[in-house]
């Protein structure tokens, strides 16, 4: 699969959905 | 001399792969096998992998003897409420959960051997309408049940000893979580996939849902198994129980999907089907690593390596009864990987791959 199809990725994509992530 | 090769039986002859029967236990007073698993067991200092056996009323603890001789150490009886399967407690030493209800879950035990006073307990843990439950590294156990209103998604952690410690409540989705999965390689992290086709995240340190993805019409009613995150992506290991056959798809066990966590797309990357002419779908499987193994409606066990999609060995129904069980036992790094392949009679054969 290709970042076109997945969009941009994150390597830190865990880490930034905390930050976002209601508490 | 009881060991037999079986080499995969597959049409285009490829024979990388098979798996050879290492032995055999029968339990003669079960006629009817619910589940079947592996468990650490350590007694008098020493620590064994013992093969746990589940039929409707009772689990049965075997542990090894010598070739091809096992010999049943305790039954722990469980009452009128039938088993419906053994959760196992990745990691951990004399402790197994095991969870029993009518159709559903109703009830989760623990099941434990305490070396101190060398006696076999067992213990509720939690009750309700439960609608999965998953075995954790750490000795805890993580299920979701729901009321009419509301579900539940909550964690317990169990001592050495199995005493509850102070359990941890996860942020529900709205849909009813079917199945879970612990993200390899990221601690935190624990995976589910829901009765409407999403795959969630959660955070287990905070309980925080993280994101919900929907995994895709064309991937119907998921179950995950697995989950790696690898390159910024969240790899998850999909089978799909109730999926019939279609020209598009083929008829495939399980399924590698790709999402992207930071914006909820998804991309299948590839497809474990079933061996070219062999007729039937998949039944109930189990995923270890890259491998897994499948039940097929013919009553033959399959077997794949995840990394390739391709089926690497085949098990099949043999003369009189067919499979209905095949669970990855737990082993170590060294002794490579064991499948453990259950007939409703009670009889476990323990295969080296």
């Amino acid at each position: 699969c290709s970042e076109s199809d997945l969009g941009p990725i994150s390597l830190n994509w865990f880490e930034e959905l905390c930050a976002e992530a209601p508490p | 001399a009881v060991a037999e090769q079986l080499a995969p039986v597959l049409p285009d002859g490829l024979r990388e792969e098979s798996l050879q029967l290492v032995s055999k236990l029968k339990d003669c007073s079960s006629s009817c096998a619910v589940d079947v698993s592996t468990m650490w067991w350590e007694a008098a200092g020493c620590r064994e992998l013992c093969v746990v056996t589940a039929c409707e009323s009772s689990v049965s603890l075997w542990k090894p003897l010598g070739p091809n001789c096992w010999g049943r150490v305790y039954t722990w009886q469980l009452g009128e409420i039938p088993v419906i399967q053994i959760v196992p407690l990745p990691d951990s030493c004399n402790l197994a959960c095991v969870a029993l209800g009518d159709l559903e879950i109703g009830e989760i035990r623990l099941l434990l051997y305490s070396s101190e006073n060398d006696s076999f307990k067992q213990s509720l843990v939690r009750t309700g309408n439960i609608k999965a439950a998953l075995g954790l590294k750490d000795r805890r156990l993580v299920s979701s049940s729901r009321t009419v209103q509301e579900q539940h998604v909550e964690i317990v952690s169990f001592s050495e000893t199995g005493r509850s410690r102070d359990g941890q409540t996860l942020m529900p989705p709205e849909e009813t979580v079917s199945a879970f999965a612990e993200v390899e390689g990221m601690r935190d992290a624990l995976v589910g996939t829901t009765a409407v086709n999403s795959v969630v995240i959660w955070n287990l340190k905070t309980g925080q849902l993280l994101k919900k993805m929907h995994v895709g019409y064309s991937y119907p009613a998921s179950i995950c198994h697995q989950a790696y995150s690898d390159s910024g992506l969240l790899f998850v290991v999909l089978s799909h129980p109730h999926a019939k056959e279609s020209e598009s798809c083929g008829n495939p066990a399980f399924r590698v999907v790709a999402f992207n966590p930071s914006t909820a797309r998804s991309s299948g990357v590839l497809a474990s089907s079933l061996p070219p002419g062999h007729a039937g779908r998949y039944l109930e499987g189990d995923v270890r690593g890259a491998l897994a193994a499948a039940v097929l409606t013919s009553g033959a066990v399959a077997v794949w390596d995840l990394l390739l999609g391709q089926c690497t060995a085949l098990l099949p129904p043999g003369p009189a009864r067919g499979w209905a069980l095949a669970r990855w036992a737990s082993t170590d790094a060294c002794t490579g990987a064991c499948l453990l392949a259950g007939q409703r009679d009670g009889t476990v054969c323990l295969y080296r791959y």
